[in-house]
């Protein structure tokens, strides 16, 4: 059981269209995978078919003790792929949480339901900044996977993140690895052509070398509620992200 | 003077883009503008030609009460705009502001100030999601500028900033008003067209006419330090963002 969470502090460079791409090539692969939506704006409930307003319970209910994780885990249009989804009710779970000595909630919560779980996979969809429902995501997970777009506040905020996956390597896992990958990249812009080589640069392993390319699909995916790999298999980012899940998912590259 | 808040809790939908390419908009009509940075991401710091991490003091220290405003104004390579610049301390800043009774340190520090400088608007760039720093920025402006992206999510969430400005009136300031405004239209996209329809039924005279649309001379002004109205002024989002200021802020649609 590997548990992934998908972060970057910038927003819109693809974190929840990455989570839901990667558990739909992993379900694929023939894994069994639960996502778990942790951002108040909900996109990742919404990219896999449900109500933010409707379905219920949520991962509020479970990160307040009033139910338990089995009850949150919810089926999608995709067989072997659960979710358990956000509500906006998380930004209030998120303000309490600055209180409290210990906020490692999801750990708390989760470590011991997941061991026993059958999941294979378990990937968190982290909201952008780096507030507390991110630090508990990096907390919980081994590796972290960031989606970076080839433009310059997203290559910039990067080493804002990487400060943080060096401190909780110092407070709380200091096996926690991480890689990088490209997003909605296209290959004839001279702009892109240069970030990604600098990225090469910067993080060496670090960058893996499966790029997603922009593609409209992704976008309709979204829409009717299903991963790409399973919108749209034969797209190029439908490809593209199964690419990537064989890259990063068979050979675990330490970073 | 005139306070203006830039909002969408949606990442990546074109906040920064549109509180540069608005302030530089304002500066060719010839007014005199300030910018203020409230990301601990710093993106328009980066997008106004400042490092986060060398310009100092920034916004951070300001709300520490460490510095007083006059010292955070920075110029920019456009006369007649200026930068209060944020950086990642902010973050910290924001976390303070949890266990404080009163959380309005933005109106505290900024409101006497404002009425006495020479500025003809302030604009605010905010933070995706609705932290406490997002929370300050709707208390102290008396408008809402809401860059909303035609896709999926960003339409959808676009419900949980009108819920927090509709708090707002009701606690702090019952004249806020606010505007959506389309950002990275491409006008052959049928889910563009469609999006876009639905939003001119829901927001009625809360939607502006202007559309900016995609266009990749943004990417490469901010590479540059410039806003897109100084970088290309000629280009098809430099001259929207100027007809957009002209609906905007000539006459005042209360929505
Ligand atoms: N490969 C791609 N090709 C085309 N569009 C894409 C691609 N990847 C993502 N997008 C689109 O870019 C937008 C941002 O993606 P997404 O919402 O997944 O980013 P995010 O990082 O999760 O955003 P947030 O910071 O708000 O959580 C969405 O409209 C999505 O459909
Ligand atoms: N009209 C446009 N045409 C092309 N690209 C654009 C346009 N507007 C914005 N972009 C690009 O889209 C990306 C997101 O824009 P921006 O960073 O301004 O959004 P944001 O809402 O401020 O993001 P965040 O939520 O992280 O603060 C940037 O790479 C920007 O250059
Ligand atoms: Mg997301
Ligand atoms: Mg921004």
């Amino acid at each position: 059981m590997q548990v992934v969470a998908v972060s970057h502090p910038k927003g819109g460079v693809a974190k929840t269209t990455s989570a839901a791409a990667l558990a739909g090539a992993l379900v694929r692969m023939g894994h069994r995978v639960l996502v778990v939506d942790l951002d108040p704006q909900s996109s990742l409930t919404l990219a896999l078919g449900h109500l933010p307003n409707r379905v219920w319970p949520t991962l509020a209910e479970v990160l307040q003790y009033r139910h338990g994780l089995e009850e949150a885990v919810h089926a999608t249009q995709v067989k072997g792929l659960d979710l358990i989804p956000a509500s906006p009710k998380l930004a209030l779970v998120q303000r309490e949480l600055h209180g409290q000595e210990d906020y490692t909630v999801l750990r708390a919560r989760f470590r011991s339901w997941l061991n026993q779980s059958s999941y294979d996979y378990v990937l968190l969809d982290t909201p952008p900044g780096q507030g507390l429902l991110t630090l508990n995501a990096l907390i919980l997970a081994q590796q972290v996977l960031i989606p970076t777009q080839p433009e310059y506040f997203s290559a910039y905020a990067l080493r804002y993140l990487l400060q943080t996956i060096r401190w909780v390597r110092l407070r709380f896992q200091p096996l926690l690895a991480y890689q990088a990958f490209l997003t909605m990249y296209q290959s004839r812009n001279r702009a892109h052509a240069w970030i990604r080589a600098r990225l090469e640069v910067t993080l060496g392993p670090g960058l893996c070398r499966t790029v997603i390319p922009l593609d409209t699909k992704v976008r309709e995916a979204a829409i009717a509620g299903l991963p790409v790999t399973h919108f749209a298999p034969k797209s190029r980012a439908a490809r593209a992200y199964l690419a990537l899940a064989q890259e990063v998912f068979t050979h675990e590259q330490q970073a």
